[in-house]
């Protein structure tokens, strides 16, 4: 369910009102339930049936693909030593070394650029949700990534 | 643009929206309903890339992005307590730059329903050919954003539905099919990929001692244990919450005999999803660890125990 760790209360009451469903043309809750951050149903139920993503990611990144894999660096859900582990298992080219990327001239995170249009790149001291605890970095990097800026 | 999905005002919203924004639902198969809130780009809406965003779980609304991470407004607590929230425009909202998508998904999530509750048993590949028709049905919908470059992006168990759904899409390729979608790339924040590395295997230890919430004794420690279990390339660790804001981390030299173990560590009132931040909802007193049973029955299973508690709530003194 809701880990207490984090903060559903103002999603909770905002989109369990009447008039915002109407607003957003969402059913209402006497039809589908009350919204719910996570749906402990799915939760419980899901089947994980796909394997390792490591497949799919050599599939897509060498068909031609761009990726960016970020991570926050306080995030001990799925820390950042895993994704640096599974991205190095690769074994793709490092086209890019270890370096800093900044905003306003402040240190932001590290990043790694790698053959077939594949970054890593961190984002110090966000969390697990990244926007969330850094949203400034995050639309710079986003913005940049999509615009294929440096 | 199909009628009758503008959003023409938001309760708690005073001003203009800095885009157009349409939300509703498409029904993907007969009485399959998936919701999605479009937020179009206050940039160059005909050129910027059209972005997918998907939350994790599995289970998660993408309405959590919305709200909390990079929406078109910041959310301002309602007061009193349980009112409605006041929303700002939110300067770092990601359709700063891109027309972007929030989709609840698979079915049963969010807003996403069915009134067939068997189809709420779901797994991985089923969302992503679900999430595909959607995808396809969406642009039917939206044809004037066909041709932008189109990107799938998420966070957490995000991780398996992106690379999944963006095979989807890019098999239709391979099978010599016109694409319906210009599919570019994808980025995952922080996303699930193989469940052994991510959860039990030893860079959590790793990222535990890196960020010095282990000491350097404890780590070399397990390190020993590790060698002791015979199991050089791969040790099992394991992580596991045994009562809200409590990790256990054990130890299990060998899984087939069921006996752990040479290790565990418990670590209170940590925010494992930002190490350095507080949990919204305060720890639970230790009184009421005890009543559920977690916390008495943790003295057989440890041996070497740490705890290390967050000095802020004044865990420290109280710490055993």
């Amino acid at each position: 369910g809701v880990d207490d760790c984090l903060n559903d209360e103002v999603a909770t009451t905002w989109l369990n009102n009447e008039l915002v469903r109407q607003a957003i043309h969402a059913e209402p809750v006497d039809m589908i339930g009350p919204w719910v951050i996570i749906s402990e149903n799915i939760l419980h139920n899901y089947q994980k049936d796909a394997g390792s993503m490591i497949p799919y990611h050599t599939k897509l990144t060498t068909a031609g693909y761009r990726a960016l894999i970020f991570s926050g660096d306080h995030d001990m859900v799925v820390p950042f030593t895993g994704t640096q582990r599974w991205i190095k298992s690769l074994g793709y080219e490092i086209v890019d070394e270890w370096r800093q990327w900044t905003v306003n001239e402040q240190v932001a995170g590290i990043l790694q650029e790698y053959d077939h249009e594949l970054t890593f790149l961190t984002i110090k001291g966000a969390g697990h949700r990244v926007p969330n605890s850094k949203p400034k970095e995050a639309l710079h990097f986003y913005t940049r990534w999509l615009d294929r800026e440096p | 643009i199909p009628e009758g999905v503008l959003v023409t005002h938001l309760p708690g919203l005073n001003g203009a929206f800095p885009s157009k924004h349409y939300s509703g639902y498409v029904e993907i198969e007969s009485d399959k309903y998936l919701f999605y809130y479009f937020v179009v780009s206050e940039r160059k809406p005909k050129n910027d890339p059209v972005v997918l965003w998907l939350n994790g779980g599995p289970g998660c609304s993408s309405f959590d992005g919305f709200v909390n991470e990079h929406g078109p407004f910041n959310f301002e607590t309602g007061k009193p307590h349980g009112s409605l929230p006041t929303l700002h425009l939110n300067p770092y909202s990601w359709s700063k730059v891109s027309n972007i998508i929030y989709l609840d998904s698979p079915v049963g999530v969010g807003f996403s329903y069915s009134k067939d509750q068997t189809k709420y048993v779901i797994g991985d590949r089923q969302t992503a050919i679900d999430t595909y028709t959607f995808l396809v049905m969406w642009f039917e919908l939206y044809p004037e954003f066909v041709n932008n470059p189109f990107y799938i992006a998420g966070e957490s168990y995000a991780g398996v539905y992106i690379p999944t759904l963006a095979t989807n899409i890019i098999q239709r390729i391979n099978d010599g099919v016109e694409p319906e979608i210009n599919f570019k790339g994808y980025m995952v924040g922080n996303g699930l990929t193989v469940p052994d590395i991510a959860f039990n295997t030893d860079v959590q230890v790793l990222f535990l001692h890196g960020m010095g919430l282990i000491s350097d004794n404890l780590f070399e420690d397990i390190q020993v244990t590790c060698m002791m279990g015979n199991d050089t390339d791969k040790c099992n660790y394991y992580l596991s919450k045994v009562a809200k804001n409590r990790i256990l981390v054990t130890h299990v030299p060998n899984p087939a005999d069921c006996q752990p173990s040479h290790f565990s560590l418990i670590i209170d009132g940590m925010n494992k999803f930002n190490i350095l931040e507080p949990c919204y909802h305060p720890p639970k007193p230790k009184a009421d660890m005890k009543e559920n049973g977690n916390w008495t029955s943790m003295p057989s299973l440890v041996r070497n125990q740490t705890v290390v508690p967050n000095d802020f709530a004044g865990l420290w003194t109280n710490s055993e």
